[in-house]
């Protein structure tokens, strides 16, 4: 029996609009941890994984490790329905076929209950090292969002420098090129406004802009996004899901032979 | 040309 309430229920709304677009069926493994995923895009260059913890949840039951396979599309069509307020409660018996999803509004004069289908999805977990990253860079998400996109418009890929300088965001295409320097800035009204660069050493790596720019879809779920890049490594793009988790996206970098 | 490897290559399978 597995029974979550996630008063936040805006959050799961969110959750799944940043990866609907990169995977299309997951895995969601609920243990005593927390219900988490870990997926691959369809080509197999970039790697989601979700953890929102128990704690996280007003009401947490997992009597044993159950892995429910959604399609994500269908589970945010589903979830689209639920209220940005309302509570949201997942439950699924050990054996089910399906999945329950409960929609309560906040003052408890509405409740609806979706049903939806599980699938069977052959999925292999990748193990992900514990990494020293080079340079960390911990910025506003939306303007990381604004600069992928607007780069995106120019280039096909960006390379990702960062220096003493700062960090640099560099594309070319066939109309020109393009270069935005973000410098490391403490001095704000507000924690969410800085850019908070640490480099133990140079780094620059290129990656597709695609992918780049469907991370960014998890924009609305926090202020800031934290990039972790390191020689050869995929680049780490993580945001934190209020108190209880983070999704971090993973993306190898295009290496030139 | 840059070379675009997946993400296999980087973290093993368990």
């Amino acid at each position: 029996m597995l029974e979550l309430r996630l008063v936040q229920g805006g959050l799961l709304k969110k959750v799944l609009d940043s990866l609907k677009d990169l995977v299309n069926d997951a895995n969601f493994d609920c243990s005593a941890t927390g219900f988490s995923l870990q997926a691959m895009d369809s080509s197999h260059v970039a790697l989601v994984a979700l953890l929102l913890r128990s704690e996280g949840f007003e009401h947490y039951r997992c009597d044993r490790n159950l892995s429910l396979g959604m399609n994500l599309s269908n589970m945010a069509k589903m979830l689209k329905c639920a209220g940005n307020d309302d509570i949201v409660t997942i439950k699924a018996d050990d054996a089910a076929d399906s999945v329950t999803f409960m929609f309560e509004s906040p003052n408890q004069d509405k409740i609806a209950d979706f049903d939806m289908k599980l699938m069977d999805i052959d999925s292999e977990h990748l193990g992900i090292p514990e990494a020293e990253f080079q340079a960390i860079v911990r910025m506003p998400s939306a303007e990381f969002a604004r600069i992928c996109k607007d780069l995106s418009t120019i280039g096909d890929t960006v390379v990702i420098s960062v220096t003493k300088e700062g960090v640099k965001f560099s594309t070319r295409g066939d109309i020109g090129t393009a270069n935005i320097v973000c410098r490391h800035n403490t001095s704000v009204d507000k924690p969410e406004e800085a850019t908070i660069i640490e480099m133990e050493e140079t780094v620059s790596l290129t990656f597709a802009l695609r992918y780049m720019n469907s991370f960014t879809k998890a924009t609305p779920l926090a202020n800031q996004v934290t990039i972790s890049l390191s020689s050869d490594l995929p680049v780490v793009v993580e945001y934190k899901v209020a108190e209880m988790g983070h999704i971090r996206f993973y993306l190898a970098p295009k290496i030139e032979e | 040309e840059n070379v675009q490897y997946n993400i296999e290559k980087y973290f093993e399978r368990f």
